[in-house]
């Protein structure tokens, strides 16, 4: 494993440390998107279908037991939990799910490195994770004040891509590889979703202003 | 070699 790797699983494993942090100690779930959260869990169930058959090392178990366990306990915390449900803005949060899930699948059954069930479920898993991230940058949008934290989710949560896109460059010219085209490029897309948020992010932390993305 | 690329990342 390189250091682009590690920090990208790093940063990765912050984003959602901060995300539980603000559920579960301010007992607040406002500004972040319930769709999206769901989208994760679906990403996480369907891409690690072989975490119990196939091993590969002990961190890789335990940080897919802990990606699957945090964004199934989130999706609860904002259903169930009965006071961080109450700060859940619903009525903003309108993004159609199916309008991504079900274009993401119907591309994995098209294009795939080979048409197997496991294999089309991770290819899914894929596609789903660039998009997933959309209905909360939709929500941020309509949030006038949006708070340090779920600021610093979204940050991180880019960040992370960015630190595995870097991750693949080295493993490009150090590993004896394919060409990856369905996972760079996908990898691609979801990075680039970000680029105008980090604009207005930089540039509120710059200015030392509130965030605000403009509508 | 593995066909699927990058299984062991996450």
């Amino acid at each position: 494993m390189n250091i682009f790797r590690l920090a990208g699983d790093m940063t990765h494993l912050a984003s959602v440390l901060v995300l539980l942090l603000k559920i579960h100690t301010i007992k607040s779930c406002a500004g972040v998107s319930l769709k999206t959260q769901e989208l994760y869990a679906l990403v996480f169930a369907t891409r690690y279908l072989d975490i119990f058959t196939h091993f590969i090392s002990i961190y890789n178990t335990l940080m897919k037991l802990i990606f699957l366990g945090s964004s199934f306990s989130i999706v609860w915390y904002m259903r169930r939990h009965k006071i961080v449900r109450r700060s859940y803005d619903k009525e903003q949060d309108t993004f159609r799910h199916l309008f991504l899930i079900l274009p993401c699948f119907l591309l994995a059954l098209v294009i795939n490195e080979r048409f197997t069930f496991k294999e089309v479920m991770w290819t899914f898993s894929l596609y789903l994770e660039a998009v997933a991230i959309l209905p909360q940058l939709v929500l941020l949008q309509r949030t006038r004040n949006i708070d340090n934290l779920t600021g610093q989710y979204v940050f991180l949560l880019g960040g992370y891509r960015a630190l595995y896109i870097l991750n693949w460059i080295y493993r490009y010219f150090t590993e004896q590889h394919f060409v990856h085209w369905i996972t760079w490029i996908s990898g691609l897309v979801q990075t680039l979703l970000y680029a105008d948020f980090f604009y207005y992010y930089f540039h509120s932390w710059k200015n030392n202003e509130k965030l605000q993305l403009p509508a | 070699t593995e066909p699927s690329a990058f299984k062991d990342e996450l």
